[in-house]
C-alpha cells in the first residue's frame, strides 16, 4: 500500500520550494540555516 | 601503467606542498596567492608540460587522496568526526587546486580548455572509483569520491563571472560523470550517487537556474532513469530488504521534492520514467503521474455531474519528450502497424500482434514492456489525431469502430493475464491531469470494460484501477475520474458483477469510494 | 500477475555491494564545507534527541528576535553559512553596521559630534569577540566609504 509520504520529513504544503533546503535523501528533516553554505561578503569570514 | 620514473614521488611531494599552502593563512582566502606560487612549482617540476603528464598527475593525486582516506577510515581509534576532518583536510585542498586550475586554464574567454580539463579530471576520478570499486568489492568506501565530487560541484558553482559563463558545460560534465558512475555500474556508490544528484545546488542548477531553463531537464531525467533502472529488480519482490527500502525511501523523498517544486519536469518525462519503473511500484508511479502544471486548476474529481469533456484543458495534448514512436521496433513491425492503422491491412496484423510483444515464456517476464508501452501510446496518439482530423474530440462515441480500437480490443481479448495486465497498465499510465491523452485513454478503458466479451477482462480492468487507488496518496486526477465514472455510470453495470462482491472488505472498499463520490 | 522475479547473478552482486555501502552512508555534513568551530556530529542521532526545529527557523524575523549576543555568536561561529547571512541582516535591523576596514560591527551610541559626507565623529559601541561583550569606542571616526 506504499507509505504515508507526508511522514518523510518534507513540508509538502510549503509555499516555498523545498529543494533549497533539501538536506539529503536519507535525512528526516530539511537543512538548518547553519548547514547551508552561503556566499557571504568575504569580510564576513572573520576567522 | 608506465608512469615515468619518479613521477609518483614528485606528485606526492607537490600534493603535500599544496595542502600546506592551502591551509596556511598566507594562502589567502580563496588560495589565489598560494595557487600562483604553486603553479610555478608545477611548471618547474615539468608537470604541466604535456597532457599525458597532467593526466597522470591528477590520477596519482586522486589515488593518494583515496589511500589516505582508507588509512584514516581503518584507524578504529578515530571518531567519525576526526576521520572526516583528516580526510577532508587533504581532499578539500585537492579540490580547490582542481577548481583553480579549471578556472585559470586557458585565457578567460576560452572556455574550451577549462571544460576539457574538468571533463578530464572528472573522468579520472570516475576511473579511479570504478577501478577501486572492482578491486575492493564490499570493502569499497564512497567517502573520498563523494567529497571530491560534491566539493568540486560547490566550488564550480560559486557565484563568479568566469564560472557563470561556463556553467552549462560544467553541469553537463558532472552529469556525464554521474551517468558513467550510475548505480548499475557502481552499486557500492549508489547512496552517495543519489545524494549527489539530490543536492540542492545540483537540483537548482539542473532544473531551476540554467539560462535556458529546460536545458538541464533531459540530462537530469536520464539520471533519474538510471536510479529507476537500478532499483527495478530489487523492487519486484514486494518485501524489500532494509537497504533497498532505504534507497527506495530516499528516491521517494527526491521525487516528492520534484513533485512539489518542478511538477512540469515530471509531466514532461513521465513516459520515460514509467517505462522503467516496475509495474508493481505503484505509489512511486502514482507520484509521477500525479504531477500537473502549476498554472492548472484541477476540478475536484468528486464534483457531482463533472463534465470532463467541457474542461478547457482536456483537448490540449500533453508534452511528452520521449520519442516513443522510435521505440516501436523492428521497423517492419512499425510499418505494418502504420499500414493497419491507415487501411486495416494486412488483416493478419492483429493475429500476429501478440507474437511481436511476447519475448519469452518465463512467467513474469513474457512481454517486452517498453514495446507495449510505446505501442499503446503511439496508437492512442494516432487515434486522437484521427478523431481531431474528423473535427470532433475523443468521447465514448468517437473512439469506437476504428482501426485503433480494433488494436486495443484485440490486445484486451488475445493476451493472457500477464500480457493484459501490462497492456492495461500502459493505458492507465496515461491517466494524469486534464489533457487529451487522459481523456482518450480514460474513455478507452471504460469502453473496453463496457464491450468486454468476458468478465475476466472487466475484473482485470477493475484490479488495475483499484491497485492504484488503494495505495497511499497521491493519486492522479485522471485515475480518480475514470474510476468514479466506472462505478457511478449505470451503463457499465459495475455493481452487478460478482467480483465486486467477491470479499466483504472489497465490497466495503467499493462502497466507501462510492459514498465519497455521491 | 507478475509475481516476484529471481535476481540475476549481476543483480545479486549489485545488491551485495549496495548492502555493504549501506553501512557507511554519506552523512549530510559530507556535502558541506568543514565547520571548524561547530562541526556537525556525524554520529547518527535518534530523531527524538534532535532539537525540534522551531517553525520558520530560517526566517529573518526568527533571527530578529534573538539576543544581540546570540546573533554575534552565530555570525562569528557559523561563518559562510546562511545562518551567518541571516544573523547579519538581523544585526542590521538592530541598527548595527559592519565596518569593512575594521572588520567590525558598530552601533551608534549617541548623536555624533561632527558629521561630514565622509565620516562622523562620535561614541560608538562595538562587539568585542575576545571578551564577548559590547564595548564603547570613544571619539571614533566612522568612515562611510568603508561601510559595507
Amino acid at each position: 500500500l506504499g507509505s504515508d509520504l507526508t511522514t518523510l520529513g518534507l513540508n509538502l504544503n510549503s509555499p516555498e520550494n523545498l529543494y533549497g533546503t533539501f538536506q539529503s535523501p536519507w535525512a528526516d528533516g530539511p537543512c538548518r540555516p547553519q548547514d547551508i553554505d552561503f556566499h557571504v561578503p568575504s569580510e564576513y569570514l572573520t576567522n | 601503467f608506465d608512469d615515468p620514473p619518479g613521477l609518483q614521488d614528485k606528485t606526492e611531494y607537490l600534493l603535500r606542498e599544496w595542502v600546506n599552502m592551502y591551509h596556511s593563512p598566507a594562502g589567502g582566502r580563496d588560495s589565489t596567492k598560494a595557487f600562483s606560487a604553486f603553479v610555478n612549482q608545477m611548471h618547474q617540476q615539468g608537470i604541466l608540460k604535456t597532457d599525458d603528464l597532467i593526466t597522470r598527475f591528477f590520477r596519482i593525486c586522486t589515488e593518494l587522496c583515496v589511500k589516505l582516506c582508507y588509512h584514516a577510515l581503518s584507524e578504529q581509534a578515530h571518531t567519525a568526526t576526526l576521520t572526516r576532518s583528516k580526510c577532508f583536510h587533504t581532499l578539500d585542498a585537492f579540490v580547490r587546486l582542481i577548481a583553480l586550475l579549471v578556472k585559470h586554464s586557458g585565457d578567460a574567454a576560452n572556455s574550451v580548455t577549462k571544460i576539457n580539463l574538468l571533463n578530464k579530471v572528472l573522468g579520472i576520478v570516475a576511473g579511479v572509483l570504478l577501478h577501486d570499486h572492482e578491486k575492493r568489492g564490499s570493502d569499497f568506501q564512497q567517502l573520498p569520491y563523494h567529497r571530491i565530487f560534491i566539493m568540486l560541484l560547490l566550488e564550480l558553482n560559486a557565484p563568479e563571472h568566469v564560472l557563470e559563463t561556463i556553467n552549462f558545460q560544467v553541469m553537463t560534465a558532472f552529469c556525464n560523470a554521474f551517468h558513467v558512475l550510475r548505480p548499475s555500474k557502481a552499486p557500492g556508490f549508489v547512496y552517495s550517487w543519489l545524494e549527489l544528484i539530490s543536492h540542492r545546488i545540483f537540483i537548482a542548477r539542473m532544473l531551476a537556474t540554467m539560462p535556458q531553463q529546460k536545458q538541464g531537464w533531459p540530462m537530469y531525467a536520464q539520471l533519474l532513469i538510471d536510479i529507476f533502472k537500478f532499483v527495478t529488480p530489487f523492487l519486484r519482490n514486494a518485501d524489500l530488504s532494509k537497504h533497498v527500502s532505504l534507497l527506495y525511501k530516499g528516491t521517494l523523498r527526491l521525487l516528492l521534492v520534484l513533485l512539489h517544486d518542478f511538477p512540469e519536469f515530471l509531466c514532461d518525462y513521465h513516459y520515460g520514467f514509467c517505462d522503467v519503473i516496475p509495474p508493481n511500484c505503484i505509489q512511486m508511479r502514482n507520484l509521477i503521474l500525479s504531477a500537473f502544471p502549476r498554472n492548472m486548476r484541477l476540478p475536484d474529481p468528486f464534483t457531482p455531474n463533472l463534465k470532463v469533456d467541457m474542461l478547457s484543458d482536456i483537448t490540449q495534448p500533453p508534452r511528452i519528450l520521449t520519442n516513443f514512436a522510435a521505440m516501436i521496433q523492428p521497423v517492419t513491425f512499425k510499418k505494418e502497424l502504420d499500414s493497419y492503422i491507415k487501411t486495416r491491412s494486412p488483416v493478419t496484423f492483429l493475429s500476429e500482434l501478440r507474437g511481436h510483444l511476447q519475448v519469452s515464456h518465463e512467467p513474469g517476464q513474457r512481454y517486452n514492456v517498453p514495446l507495449m508501452n510505446a505501442l499503446v501510446l503511439y496508437v492512442g496518439s494516432q487515434a486522437i489525431a484521427y478523431i481531431h482530423s474528423k473535427g470532433s474530440t475523443p468521447s465514448m462515441n468517437t473512439i469506437t469502430h476504428s482501426s485503433h480500437m480494433d488494436i486495443f480490443q484485440n490486445l484486451a481479448v488475445d493476451l493472457d493475464t500477464e500480457g493484459r495486465y501490462l497492456f492495461l497498465n500502459a493505458v492507465a499510465n496515461q491517466l494524469r491531469y486534464p489533457n487529451s491523452h487522459t481523456h482518450y485513454f480514460s474513455c478507452t478503458l471504460l469502453y473496453l470494460f463496457a464491450e468486454a466479451n468476458s468478465e475476466a477482462i472487466q475484473e482485470q480492468i477493475t484490479r488495475v484501477l483499484l491497485e492504484r487507488l488503494i495505495v497511499n496518496r497521491p493519486h492522479p486526477w485522471g485515475l480518480l475520474i475514470t474510476f468514479i465514472e466506472l462505478i457511478r455510470n449505470p451503463s457499465f453495470k459495475f455493481w452487478g458483477h460478482d467480483f465486486v462482491h467477491c470479499a466483504p472488505e472489497i465490497e466495503k472498499l467499493f462502497d466507501t469510494v462510492a459514498r465519497s463520490c455521491m | 500477475p507478475l509475481g516476484p522475479q529471481p535476481l540475476s547473478k549481476d543483480h545479486a552482486y549489485q545488491l551485495a555491494m549496495m548492502e555493504a555501502a549501506a553501512h557507511h552512508l554519506p552523512h549530510p555534513s559530507d556535502s558541506e564545507r568543514l565547520r571548524h568551530y561547530l562541526p556537525r556530529n556525524p554520529c547518527p542521532t535518534p530523531t527524538y534527541h534532535c532539537p525540534a526545529m522551531p517553525p520558520h527557523m530560517d526566517s529573518l524575523d526568527f533571527y530578529a528576535r534573538l539576543s544581540t549576543e546570540a546573533l554575534f555568536f552565530i555570525f562569528y561561529y557559523q561563518e559562510g553559512t546562511k545562518a551567518q547571512y541571516l544573523a547579519a541582516k538581523a544585526l542590521k535591523k538592530q541598527s548595527w553596521r559592519f565596518h569593512t576596514k575594521y572588520m567590525m560591527w558598530f552601533q551608534r551610541h549617541e548623536e555624533p559630534k561632527t558629521i561630514t559626507d565622509e565620516y562622523e565623529q562620535g561614541t560608538y559601541i562595538y562587539f568585542d569577540y575576545e571578551k564577548w561583550g559590547q564595548r564603547k569606542k570613544e571619539g571614533f571616526t566612522f568612515e562611510y566609504r568603508y561601510l559595507e
